[in-house]
């Protein structure tokens, strides 16, 4: 049940999106975020076979069954999440970036996030003065199971407060920034640890991103049907 | 042969100031490839990593993070940007088969650059945080191949008041580039404002098609008894025909004591 083949066929120099027909599971095993449970993962391996070829490419992907729900609490005004169903208390810390060099290596990673598991943590916020995290830091957030909330490139002191009133429409090139934004939530976008994209820090980006931004991430219209929860 | 699949080159980078070479990328690239020696001004580079990294990793200058240190380097501000305009060196190997295609893969770059590839040249656009996917099959060689790069900092890196504050004069707010560089209440500032290549350096090798940026998502029914994965994903044809090809998913789990489900 969880091995798939379908044959396509691609144009000369072309490039094509391909959907694979829904790959069904009974009862798997959901991922976790730290002390809830444990942090179920499955590998993902996908491989194109091209006839008179043989194997063309492949790619893999630890990938952790889960549904993240988050809303804002009309009485606190607070942000409430629940993971498969379940509320969850959030205790979270803000994260820079593990160095100012950055020199981000895998063990620097393992060992940051695993201190935050060690303290019961099951929430990393990436403040939007700093980066957007690299791959190998959400591969351990989803060993771990902590949680990520990623901010987009926007913080209130550097884009529009400030004496005199600094940037107040951001960047210089909004193309660039969408561009950016695009390519970083394809990257990252697989990571079950990731909670949640954020525009900014203390600050909403400029109308025209901010509205991309919300466009480009919205659930898309296939899951909104009845039929799908 | 090359074998399908991606190889890291995070290894043998050598780095120099822009200002400090006297031959361009095609040069570099080409007729005059570069060695640390007595003479040269090149030095061992942290690649992935940030010029301050290269810097410090030679002792050039000292640690930023150690006591008042970060005072006794230049600021980028001061110095200007040519100052923190580095040039990256390195060579790699790679023997494609016919019909297997090479791309060199650059996972962040802050915040523009160059690239020289056996003296070709390619001019990457700005932006700290987007990854550039290099073609490079028609211009590798079968033994070494010589990869150069001139990396230029962020376009507005701005200055730091002497009180210091939220991001400085925020400038660098101008740029889609990390803004802590100009420093922060709790961060001091960073004086090459991160300009590096910070992030994995690749090169990927494929047959006639490839796969691009696979997307996993999962709907779950019946309070979690039943779910569904659902798999998309870009495919390139790189080859001047149509291509018949049979595309597969597997999906395992390690239950216990090294026993995976299939």
């Amino acid at each position: 049940e969880h091995l798939q083949t379908e044959n396509v066929l691609i144009p000369a120099q072309g490039r094509i999106q391909h959907t694979f027909k829904p790959l069904y599971f009974y009862k798997p095993e959901l991922w976790w975020p730290n002390g809830m449970g444990k942090q179920n993962l499955y590998d993902i391996l996908i491989t194109v076979v091209v006839n008179e070829f043989g194997e063309s490419d492949s790619w893999m992907q630890p990938f952790g069954f889960r549904k993240i729900e988050s809303v804002i609490d009309s009485v606190t005004g607070g942000r409430l999440f629940k993971i498969n169903g379940e509320p969850i208390f959030i205790r979270g810390g803000n994260w820079i970036l593990s160095d100012g060099l950055l020199r981000l290596s895998k063990e620097r990673y393992r060992t940051d996030i695993k201190f935050h598991a060690d303290m019961n943590m099951n929430m990393i916020r990436c403040w939007g003065g700093g980066l957007a995290e690299r791959p190998e830091f959400y591969h351990f957030c989803d060993i771990y199971g902590l949680l990520v909330w990623q901010e987009f490139w926007i913080t209130g002191d550097v884009d529009g407060r400030g004496v005199p009133v600094s940037n107040p429409n951001g960047p210089l090139d909004h193309e660039l920034f969408l561009l950016c934004a695009r390519d970083t939530v394809k990257l990252l976008r697989n990571h079950p640890s990731l909670a949640l994209w954020v525009g900014g820090n203390e600050q909403v980006p400029p109308k025209d991103i901010n509205e991309a931004l919300k466009q480009d991430l919205r659930l898309h219209s296939y899951f909104e049907t009845q039929l799908l929860s | 042969m090359a074998e399908i699949g991606k190889t890291v080159l995070d290894f043998g980078w050598i780095a120099a100031r822009s200002t400090e070479v006297d031959v361009n990328g095609v040069q570099l690239t080409t007729t005059n490839p570069p060695a640390i020696s007595s003479e040269s001004r090149w030095m061992e580079a942290a690649v992935p990593g940030t010029v301050l990294g290269t810097l410090v990793k030679n002792k050039a200058i000292p640690d930023p993070f150690y006591g008042l240190e970060n005072e006794a380097i230049t600021d980028i501000a001061d110095s200007g940007r040519d100052y923190y305009t580095f040039w990256f060196f390195t060579k790699f190997q790679c023997q494609r088969l016919l019909n297997q295609y090479v791309h060199l893969n650059f996972r962040a770059i802050n915040y523009s650059a160059q690239v020289f590839v056996n003296g070709h040249k390619t001019e990457l656009p700005k932006g700290m945080f987007r990854r550039h996917t290099l073609d490079v099959t028609d211009i590798l060689h079968p033994e070494s191949n010589l990869l150069a790069l001139i990396v230029h900092p962020p376009d507005h890196p701005g200055t730091i008041p002497p009180e210091g504050g939220q991001g400085g004069d925020h400038e660098i707010g101008k740029d889609v580039a990390a803004q802590y560089v100009q420093g922060w209440d709790w961060i001091c500032p960073i004086r090459d404002r991160n300009t590096g290549i910070w992030d994995e350096v690749s090169i990927s090798v494929t047959g006639p098609v490839r796969i691009i940026d696979p997307h996993l998502v999962s709907t779950f029914f019946d309070d979690y008894k039943r779910a569904y994965l659902h798999v998309t994903a870009e495919l390139e044809n790189k080859s001047t025909w149509n291509t018949e090809c049979s595309v597969n998913i597997q999906i395992t789990a390690e239950l216990e004591n090294g026993v995976c489900l299939v």
